[in-house]
């Protein structure tokens, strides 16, 4: 464990507890796409559900159950508590085009050796999907031009975790020779979507603006 | 050398 990673990872807890502290108390999933955190719940199962019969640590396996339960709890909220807070008509984008290819490429790009296949598909599936989950709700946030300042928010404590994950990897390369090329990969790419959120959020967010995209 | 299928990271 090095600072990025513990950053990195006190960053994606940060963005959960804004996301459901938004929700709660304006009542409303107003402004986020159901179909992302659907995707962060096959995320969090398909790559979490190891902490059955794979024991790293105790924060490791806390984080998991944190990570499971908490994106779970959301759906709940988003489907169930505020349903009719839900817009379908503008979270519209196909999730078979994010879903289909990283299955496909989990099958092509994984780790599996003759004593663990399913479980290493699941992982790199995981990887790939989490890589793009966040298209629907960027979307979403293009369809609508503007956005609740908590939302930004969110999204930048979620951009911010895998940002940090950066760092984490080149200092882990240097120290302990780790090399985990799929992570890598997947998370530049993951990052780079975040790209022009981050500039906006940069130059107007914090400067107090509202987050409004150029027309 | 550590290998990457030991997926200590989240």
């Amino acid at each position: 464990m090095n600072i990025f990673r513990f950053l990195g990872d006190l960053s994606h807890l940060t963005s959960i507890l804004i996301l459901i502290h938004k929700i709660q108390t304006s009542r409303s999933c107003r402004g986020i796409s159901y179909k992302t955190q659907l995707l962060y719940v096959i995320v969090f199962v398909s790559r979490y559900l190891d902490l059955v019969w794979t024991y790293v640590s105790l924060y490791n396996s806390l984080m998991k159950l944190f990570f499971i339960s908490s994106s779970s709890y959301i759906l709940y909220l988003i489907k169930i508590r505020f349903r009719p807070t839900l817009d379908p008509s503008i979270d519209t984008f196909s999730l078979p085009y994010l879903i289909i290819p990283a299955a496909i490429l989990s099958l092509i790009f994984n780790y599996a050796d003759e004593k663990a296949w399913l479980s290493e598909v699941l992982w790199s599936f995981s990887i790939y999907l989490e890589s793009v989950a966040i298209l629907p709700q960027l979307f979403l946030l293009q369809r609508t031009g503007e956005a609740e300042t908590i939302t930004t928010h969110y999204l930048f404590a979620l951009g911010a975790y895998r940002a940090l994950y950066i760092p984490n990897w080149i200092y882990r390369y240097a120290t302990e020779s780790f090399v985990d090329p799929i992570a890598i990969i997947s998370g530049l790419i993951q990052t780079a979507l975040y790209a022009d959120f981050f500039y906006i959020y940069f130059t107007k967010v914090i400067r107090g603006q509202k987050f409004e995209l150029p027309a | 050398e550590k290998n990457h299928h030991s997926h200590d990271e989240l």
